[in-house]
């Protein structure tokens, strides 16, 4: 049920 | 150099349980004011940030920025060994090709040392900025981990939905489906026991059974979870240690 969304684009590498 | 002492082994044992599942190599930055770790799982759904302050040790020494890269499944091997209420002492060089874990028994009659070689971990820090959520719970840990496991059983997903009364958890699943409303409460003479939520907005999400079954394990930590949601970023569910903490966060799943 639904596609498991991923983390990209949410952290930034520092 | 490193060393930082903590007075009893098992809370680092717990620590490292609480996250060695969901990831295996990870690189723990070691400072003055204490260790961090970081590491996102192989599918890039599931963050995990640690942070172990000073006052988490008994004594803890740290000249310069040194940065331990490690396999959670060779340093798990090395803390099943050393009893819960030995001490145990973590020393490294500062540029160390192993680190040193020293279990010391309360009488000091046995010494236990073994040295864990390290890696070259090649991973990005990532900066955690503050996010913006739309609704937190305040749960007993011990009442997420029932939700997670009993839901869990039925469907590989579990659904949250936060009303400004309400937390319902649901799945449904091939075998059938289940619900668990939770409302919240205080308990004056249990705090940790309170159920407490705050609601900007409605939020409705939906997670992956099985990367919550990781998170849980966490709650050897803390008798209580933050969980943070909002619609626009990824769920935070926290266990606060005495000094510091264990952050996951979780990308929800989404409709097609």
């Amino acid at each position: 049920s639904g596609t498991q969304g991923r983390l990209d684009g949410f952290f930034k590498a520092v | 150099m490193l060393e930082a002492k903590f007075e009893e082994a098992s809370l680092f044992k717990r620590i490292i349980d609480g996250f060695k599942d969901c990831v295996q190599l990870v690189n723990f930055q070691c400072k003055q004011d204490g260790i961090i770790a970081q590491a996102v799982d192989d599918s890039r759904v599931l963050l995990v940030s640690l942070e172990i302050g000073v006052e988490a040790f008994q004594e803890y020494r740290c000249d310069h920025p040194i940065t331990l890269g490690i396999d959670l499944a060779s340093l798990s091997k090395i803390l099943r060994c050393g009893n819960n209420n030995d001490t145990l002492t973590l020393i490294a060089e500062d540029t160390p090709d192993s680190v040193m874990l020293l279990f010391e028994d309360t009488k000091k009659d046995r010494i236990a040392e073994f040295n864990l070689k390290l890696m070259d971990i090649d991973a990005d820090f990532l900066k955690i900025e503050e996010l913006v959520y739309e609704s937190t719970l305040n749960l007993p840990a011990t009442e997420f981990v029932r939700v997670v496991r009993e839901l869990g059983q039925l469907s590989d997903s579990l659904n949250i939905t936060v009303t400004k009364e309400t937390i319902k958890f649901a799945c449904d699943g091939d075998i059938g489906s289940g619900t668990i409303i939770l409302r919240p409460f205080i308990n004056m003479e249990n705090p940790s026991e309170s159920i407490k939520l705050e609601m900007d907005q409605p939020v409705e999400l939906t997670f992956g059974a099985k990367y919550l079954a990781d998170i849980v394990k966490g709650s050897a930590l803390s008798d209580k979870v933050a969980i943070r949601l909002s619609s626009e970023a990824p769920a935070l569910f926290q266990f606060d240690l005495k000094a510091g903490f264990l952050q996951f966060f979780l990308a929800p799943k989404f409709n097609d």
